[in-house]
């Protein structure tokens, strides 16, 4: 009853917690070219528990603004003009802080929830592996 | 010096799920 395959259903949350999920959501997304959405997402809570004291830190969140934020990416696709605005000043102004991405990352994780998990979840490569 | 890439990289493999 709790075998992984039925926490998957769960949840977006259940199914990126575990590793075999995760990286069959990410085959998926690889295959609907939007893996960048995923990668992001991880990065984000990479990025959160980095210590801000490291100068790392600074280069990674630049690092993150450049793939994903400032080209024209599945991510920056889906993120609201606000929230790119408030992420460009923040690098712009080397005003780094831990939670700088968290706003962008809901927006992805709930454009995931909604699309990409469904889609997932009737997906052949899903249930195949099931 | 790491590069970018590596950076992050290293960053996003750092919040994936471990084998359990």
């Amino acid at each position: 009853p709790d075998s992984p395959l039925s926490r998957w259903t769960k949840s977006l949350h259940s199914l990126l917690g575990d590793q075999d999920g995760a990286v069959l959501f990410r085959t998926f997304l690889e295959r609907e070219k939007s893996a960048d959405a995923l990668d992001f997402w991880f990065a984000c809570n990479g990025f959160r528990q980095m210590d801000l004291k490291d100068t790392k830190t600074q280069r990674v969140a630049k690092a993150i603004y450049k793939r994903y934020i400032e080209n024209n990416s599945v991510v920056a696709k889906q993120l609201k003009p606000p929230t790119k605005t408030f992420i460009r000043d923040n690098i712009k102004r080397q005003h780094i802080d831990s939670a700088m991405f968290d706003q962008a990352q809901t927006e992805i994780q709930t454009d995931m929830e909604e699309n990409a998990y469904q889609m997932f979840l009737t997906s052949d490569i899903y249930l195949e592996y099931v | 010096i790491d590069s970018e890439d590596d950076l992050l990289q290293e960053c996003i493999s750092s919040a994936m799920p471990k084998k359990k």
